[in-house]
């Protein structure tokens, strides 16, 4: 469902080219349960973006559901991102102004044929599963770390996508909450056939994974840090 | 070192009072290695605001090094955070305009009274113990999430302060580079006497604390989750 052809990133910084990904190729199967795991640095954050079109390849192609992104103008690249994919982002990004609740309802309304009891009953639903119907008042900075990080993962699959890419989505979370989240993502994938792509640290998701990705220096490389 | 006395901490909601820290008492030894552990939202976050003179209690006392922080004025509060504290911050809150090198050497700028070769020399040799030397010259929105994190530890620890507060130092780090900063940390604790003040997850941090308050929804409890 996913599939990345010798992609690279780099990005000019005064007078060097800093080289974040340095020509990486895999494919990720639909329904699979995946991991990219690396150092700090190595390059996750970076092809995550690539693969939700938040960012684009300096070379190389990525495929995603049989559509070429770098085929795709702005209005199709739009489309892509709010119907077949979710995105937990490191750093959340979620609305200051707007409620844990009007966090999570935001993609429904951007897709703008969702009736407003339906809605009603995902945002609900998806705010319990994280643990957060009690909070759903709150803004983001009525809200501890955690916290914030729970309502960025309801946002991301409460448009139910085919695939959800989750940078570090545990990063900020105790290893019960952790593992709840984790439990929430796997019955997903189980029931749902959803395609998950993790950026992680936690051993506990990179132990669950189907198939890990190993990243060191902007390059994939075996578990020993072999490069490929 | 640090005396938590009967403190409480709420915020207004709309209608409703949220207690965020609903009595919580416990003292810090000089040169102690301390952490306090605890659930997704159980109040870590909002202890060490009030310790590092970020937030206010609403009743109770914080004595920091001798003085009682409520008997404080503005000026001599930032006095105390300036020179006495180290804060690492769980979003990092690192200045977007400014460089990796330029955001650790600002709290030495604040304190006026270090000449230029002495903060180039502390800003080298921080960046490094970080492992960021050459990626000093990348702004905040250049760097990844883990090296934005080592940011972040090196401007709080480049002052050489009496205490660190450190608030989630480790999330956004895989387990190598985690265990580097653990060992940094460990070594300014042992050689210089710096007392540490986590709320963590790790449980790499945890075990490695001389001593661990557990928090359980505002109140501390033992590791069973049993309130005291
Ligand atoms: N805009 C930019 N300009 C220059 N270099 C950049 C830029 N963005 C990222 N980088 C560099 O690209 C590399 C990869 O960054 P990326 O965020 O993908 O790492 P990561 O694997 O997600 O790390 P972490 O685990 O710390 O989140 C880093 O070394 C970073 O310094
Ligand atoms: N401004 C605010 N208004 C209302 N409630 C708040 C506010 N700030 C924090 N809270 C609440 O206070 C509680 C404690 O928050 P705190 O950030 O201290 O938790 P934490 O232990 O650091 O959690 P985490 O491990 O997720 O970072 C949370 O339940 C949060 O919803
Ligand atoms: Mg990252
Ligand atoms: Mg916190």
């Amino acid at each position: 469902i996913v599939v990345v052809k010798d992609v690279e990133k780099s990005y000019p910084l005064g007078e060097i080219m800093v080289h974040a990904v340095r020509g990486v190729s895999f494919s990720i199967q639909k329904g699979e349960f995946s991991a990219l795991a690396g150092p700090s640095g190595s390059g996750k954050t970076t092809i995550l973006n690539m693969i939700g079109c938040v960012d684009t390849p300096s070379k190389g192609e990525i495929i995603i559901a049989g559509q070429n992104t770098s085929g795709l103008k702005d209005k199709e690249l739009t489309k892509l991102r709010l119907f077949k994919v979710g995105f937990i982002f490191q750093t959340f990004n979620l609305v200051p102004v707007l409620t844990a609740y009007q966090n999570v309802e935001f993609p429904l309304l951007l897709q703008k044929n969702v009736p407003k009891a339906e809605r009603e009953r995902r945002v609900n639903m998806y705010l319990e599963k994280v643990g957060l119907k009690d909070k759903m008042m709150h803004r983001p900075n009525e809200l501890s770390g955690g916290q914030r990080q729970r309502v960025a993962i309801a946002r991301a699959l409460v448009t139910e996508p085919a695939i959800v890419l989750a940078d570090e989505p545990t990063a900020n979370l105790d290893s019960q909450t952790g593992q709840e989240i984790l439990d929430l993502m796997s019955s997903l994938n189980e029931n749902d056939g959803t395609t998950f792509i993790f950026s992680t640290h936690d051993h506990n998701v990179i132990s669950r994974a189907h198939k890990v990705l190993w990243l060191v220096d902007g390059r994939l490389a075996d578990p020993k840090g072999r490069i490929a």
